[in-house]
């Protein structure tokens, strides 16, 4: 199963 | 205060049509040096981000840092209400409740105003850290644009391979299936047709179809798309523009 990892996993807040 | 005036209206509608059908509410942080923005679509999957450098405007002014939170929406229906050719320019005070848009065809003396009220939107500001990427590849948008739009009829999820001397674009679905290969080129009497790879480690990476097809909408903004990937970070799609960019990060599905 594929799975779509979120953009929060890889840049963090300033 | 801010005065930022484009040459055309067309190159901001260019911008905003690139990525309104991603993202609805964005912060478009006004200063000195351009105007940067940034926002991550519903699913938390697509992050957008905008530098619009101060090359790119006729006339560019910004005394003090100022945000706009803006409705894509409602500046969409503003921007429909301007001519492509007309000049644009964005005002707002330091402290703005609202942005004006001033539309001027100078050719006919026709002025129109417009105020669009901001919107106080709560969101991260994400640091971008410059990746290291296994390939990149700059292609023809308008190529690319015909792949997505293509593969995607036959599948939730596409396909992209590339080799020393191969990119190959693969979807495989209920209906059947459909494959692309491109090699690289130069073509020296229409250089914007040509195809560029620089290789470090091939890749076999699998995308969303639904997020490259909202990618694919800033193809207006350049003749050319640049595509960097990495089997360990977010691929990153990008629109350069006279001064700045539109970029699209995406990370690559992975198998559980």
């Amino acid at each position: 199963m594929a799975v779509q990892p979120t953009i929060s996993k890889f840049f963090k807040p300033v | 205060m801010l005065e930022a005036k484009f040459e055309e209206a067309s190159l901001f509608k260019k911008i905003i049509d690139g990525f309104k059908d991603c993202v609805q509410l964005v912060n478009f942080q006004c200063k000195e040096d351009g105007i940067i923005a940034q926002a991550v679509d519903d699913s938390r999957v697509l992050l957008v981000s905008l530098e619009i450098g101060i090359e790119a405007f006729q006339e560019y002014r910004c005394d003090h840092p100022v945000t706009l939170g803006i409705d894509l929406n409602s500046l969409s229906k503003v921007l429909r209400c301007g001519n492509n050719s007309d000049t644009l320019t964005l005002i707002a005070d330091d402290t703005p409740d609202s942005v004006l848009l001033l539309f001027e065809d100078t050719k006919k003396d026709r002025i129109a105003e417009y105020s669009l009220k901001l919107m106080d939107i709560d969101a991260d500001f994400l640091k971008i850290e410059e990746l290291a990427y296994d390939t990149t590849l700059l292609m023809p948008s308008s190529e690319f644009t015909k792949i997505v739009r293509d593969l995607s009829q036959f599948s939730d999820s596409l396909n992209i391979m590339i080799t020393k001397e191969t990119i190959k674009f693969v979807a495989d679905g209920d209906i059947g299936s459909g494959s692309v290969i491109l090699k690289p080129f130069v073509n020296m009497d229409k250089p914007e047709e040509s195809i560029k790879l620089e290789m470090d480690q091939p890749v076999d990476l699998t995308f969303g179809s639904k997020y490259l097809q909202d990618i694919v909408k800033g193809s207006a903004l350049s003749e050319k798309v640049g595509v960097r990937l990495s089997s360990e970070a977010p691929a990153l799609f990008q629109f350069d523009l006279k001064s700045g960019y539109l970029q699209f990060f995406l990370a690559p599905k992975f198998n559980d």
